[in-house]
């Protein structure tokens, strides 16, 4: 079982676009998948589950020492939902931090339980108990960004969480990468500009594929389908596969 | 003085640029002007001052019940700024909420004080104590928004959000409106549709001017210049002029 946090404070990045279309796609090829929303504005949740009332598990069970038991979306697809509640998580003690590492840990443990090979957590984009939570209980963390300026200035104030993580609450967390988000496919100055600060400071940690602007990332949550299922054929999911792809070679190489 | 917070806990739809923006604008046109970074990513405080060892004054203090002198921009123009340390914030207790509208009142009161005509609040992607103690101190509340769904969906809750802010916290809070952002150029199908649907829901509330996406709004934070300043001749300073215009008569209208 892996886990990965997709996190980064900055908002707006592709965070949950990019939670649920690789859940989607892991699904697909056959992966036991557990997606979990972990930002009160349940954006991961509305997309797989458009109606509030037919949505049964939440996440703040989790936080409040219940088990939440996944909710089946589909063959190989289960997800633990959230909704604005979540967000009294924030104002609690900071032993929450570690209740989602232990009930993941537990729905591992348990024979009864599915045998999940995927986790995914959909991060809210702020800094605090919620965030350090998924931080504590992942083993991965991918972190989406868009090519521009507050995003970029962003990304030092996160490491440093992550590095703060890394010591305090979970020694065993890597960064799977970094993968540029809503590039303009006009080749914009200013864009190229921060791809290249980004490759020059942080590496080989910037994924090779990047995600261009289409709308039909926007449009194939609203029908509750990834953007593989959406427009099998489209550019935007043969890019998504090739990023997808990379996921699992960064992963597979450990 | 006039209180004006810019909200909405969807993350990336264009608070911090517009915020900059109007700030410069209503600085440029004779207004006294105390902006106020109310996010630990320090987006805003960055916009103004680039290099962190310049930045003066900082936000948490006011949340520590001290006084943080606004810092000087220019001329009219001042700053309160943050840095990551303000999320500690989110982990103290309720009475938090109430620290920031109480500062302003003195800074209001007090004669020796700098009389303004505007304070401006950029808010952080998130529900909890930040968010509600600038929703407790404004006077208005201005909501950027993107044409996506996702971002359409959050704003149930953050009208509920301020209706309860309304009701316990600050009775006068009004809505100074939505402004649809990051409208892209080609008017594709979505985008007029979530258009469409958010003028049917809230009529009146969404402002007649709109934001298109222009790389140069991106750009300028960046040379600490607003879109106006920027360049003052192209579409995107005309454009920002004109909404710029319609917060003025939203507010002379009362
Ligand atoms: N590659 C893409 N092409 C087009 N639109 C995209 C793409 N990725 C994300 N989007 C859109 O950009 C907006 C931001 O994406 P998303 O909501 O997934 O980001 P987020 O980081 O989860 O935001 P938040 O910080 O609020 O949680 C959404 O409207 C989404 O539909
Ligand atoms: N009209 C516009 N045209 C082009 N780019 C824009 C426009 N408005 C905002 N942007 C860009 O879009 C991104 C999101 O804007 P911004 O950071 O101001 O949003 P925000 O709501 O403050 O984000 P956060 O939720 O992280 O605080 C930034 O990269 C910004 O430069
Ligand atoms: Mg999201
Ligand atoms: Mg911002």
């Amino acid at each position: 079982m892996i886990t990965i946090a997709v996190v980064n404070h900055k908002g707006g990045v592709g965070k949950t676009t990019i939670t649920f279309n690789l859940a989607r796609w892991l699904s697909l090829r056959g992966k036991t998948v557990l997606a979990i929303d972990n930002d009160p504005q349940a954006n991961l949740t509305s997309s797989f589950i458009n109606c509030r009332s037919k949505r049964e598990s939440s996440l703040l069970e989790v936080y409040s020492g219940q088990p939440a038991v996944p909710q089946e979306i589909s063959e190989n697809l289960f997800l633990i939902g959230s909704s604005v509640t979540l967000a009294t998580v924030a104002e609690r003690g900071f032993e929450v931090v570690y209740r989602l590492r232990d009930r993941l840990r537990d729905i591992q443990n348990d024979r009864h339980s599915i045998a999940f090979d995927y986790l995914l957590i959909d991060c809210l984009p702020s800094i605090g108990y919620l965030h350090l939570a998924a931080l504590a209980a992942a083993d991965y963390a991918l972190i989406p960004i868009t090519p521009s300026p507050y995003a970029l200035m962003g990304l030092n104030d996160l490491f440093l969480t992550i590095r703060k993580t890394q010591s305090r609450l979970n020694p065993t967390l890597k960064i799977l990468g970094i993968v540029l988000n809503l590039v303009d496919g006009r080749r914009l100055r200013l864009e190229r500009k921060i791809e290249s600060v980004l490759r020059e400071n942080y590496g080989s940690l910037v994924f090779g594929s990047k995600l261009s602007k289409r709308v039909r990332f926007a449009e194939s949550p609203f029908f509750n389908k990834g953007i593989v299922e959406y427009h099998p054929n489209a550019a935007s999911a043969r890019e998504f596969g090739r990023f997808a792809m990379e996921v699992i070679s960064r992963i597979g190489e450990e």
